[in-house]
């Protein structure tokens, strides 16, 4: 049964898409079989990992999967990383964030589409992913829901600022509340901090507050802020495909291995 | 009649909240009255102007202007700026964005409180505001809608970066179809750079970008990357306040005369 990861924060800007899209390369390139599902109604990941937002092609995407009109393997597709493929997700998708149907199992449409998927594939003997990234909105609307409660674990980008810093009590809030209503898995597997600039006051001051908020949840390596990153996305390139010896996807590799580690230790 | 501006975009961490308390004090500071309404559930443009985010003080809040359970007068908070206020915001006001009840005329919450706003001023013969600035959460949502249908005019701060272009068309189309069905004096009164680094080849590419598919529309002042703007919020202070003579002040000084000058030249 995969892995299945929430890469979450109601704030905006802090890097969640490029952590969905480049931890999932490194994890790729370490031989995980990795799913990634774009819950963005921006389409940031999608594009990111160069697979076109094409409306006009209507391929199935999140939000047929969501509303039960396509299977995971009918939307998903394969990206020019090896053992990676996207759910991808385009502007339709906000359709769902506008229904007012507020039906309480509108949360778990993504649980049930990946449950699906995980039996589809012993069925057919076609290998399932072993972890699945899901890259949430900044918000904590009914879409980042159907991630927390797909979810086994979520993973936190944190950007060493204040803002993003003030938002993470409510997040963690509404993460142990999807616990104990919606989800009792429910975990956070790790807080990583990006755009991390260790000469900076702010960043140094952040980092002390966070690691005294949430102690060995935080991870050790944290990704540097590094304009090659911010650069890659241009090419429809995680940053470990655009060039691979940046301080960028050094950071990410040595992240995913960490993340390795921490599975290990479950 | 206040002029009422919009500060939106759906792409997160682009510097909407930045700018909402930055430009609002360079504006309060060469002589204009600014009210400052937060519309976002984090609450950042209220922490980042001194205001506590108080639930517990139960002081009105956007949401009770929302609702129609407070006046604007009976929400506004004064700043530590002269000649400017600002309707707080907190997590309550998520409460909005889940409201089932999707009522057309939920989108004018805000416009009918502004208006019946003016009209009290009036009355009481009190100074009405000469701008409001709404700062925007991270989303197209009701709350966004709400502003929208509010404003005279959007101010769209746009961070240097690839994902940040991407999400442009998507808000441009946005605007256009509120001005067609629900506000049809809405224009795009401008598109302000942030987190401008020149020296960068990405920032460059998105300027140019920008300055070919809106051209005028778009700031020739741009805002650059600077450290102590984002230090700070962690003070409760606007950069302008915090240090007057860094580069991000004079930035926002030379913004706001930019503003002042298109809009006489209505
Ligand atoms: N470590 C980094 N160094 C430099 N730039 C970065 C880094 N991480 C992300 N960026 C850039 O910062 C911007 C914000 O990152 P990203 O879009 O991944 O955040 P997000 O949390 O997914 O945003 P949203 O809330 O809109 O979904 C992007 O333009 C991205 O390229
Ligand atoms: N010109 C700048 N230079 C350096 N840092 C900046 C600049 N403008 C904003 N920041 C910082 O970048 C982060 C994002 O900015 P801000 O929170 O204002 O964006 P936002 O669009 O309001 O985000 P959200 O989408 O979450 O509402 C903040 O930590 C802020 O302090
Ligand atoms: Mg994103
Ligand atoms: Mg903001």
């Amino acid at each position: 049964k995969p892995r299945v990861l929430a890469i979450a924060n109601q704030k905006g800007g802090v890097g969640k898409t490029t952590t969905a899209i480049n931890l999932g390369t490194a994890l790729a390139s370490i031989g995980e079989r990795v799913l990634a599902i774009d819950l963005d109604p921006q389409g940031n990941a999608s594009t990111g990992l160069g697979v076109p937002k094409s409306i006009e092609a209507r391929t199935p995407s999140t939000l047929e999967v969501l509303l039960g009109e396509a299977t995971i393997a009918q939307a998903e597709q394969p990206t020019t990383i090896e053992r990676m493929h996207v759910v991808p997700a385009n502007i339709d998708l906000m359709a769902v964030e506008r229904d007012p149907n507020t039906r309480q199992s509108r949360n778990f449409a993504l649980r049930d589409a990946l449950q699906a998927h995980a039996v589809a594939c012993e069925r057919d003997e076609r290998d399932t992913p072993t972890y699945v990234l899901i890259d949430c909105p900044p918000s904590l609307n009914v879409l980042t829901l159907n991630a927390l409660c797909a979810a086994d674990a979520v993973i936190v980008p944190l950007q060493c600022e204040f803002f993003a810093l003030e938002g993470l009590s409510l997040l963690v809030d509404t993460i142990e509340q999807v616990r104990d209503h919606l989800n009792p898995n429910l975990t956070v597997q790790g807080v990583i901090l990006t755009m991390h600039d260790g000469r900076q006051v702010l960043t140094q001051q952040v980092e002390e507050d966070v690691r005294a908020f949430l102690g060995k949840k935080v991870y050790s390596n944290t990704i540097p802020r590094n304009v090659t990153i911010s650069e890659a996305p241009s090419h429809g390139l995680p940053v470990l495909v655009y060039d691979m010896h940046c301080k960028g996807s050094q950071a990410y590799i040595a992240v995913a291995k960490e993340l390795i580690r921490r599975e290990r230790g479950l």
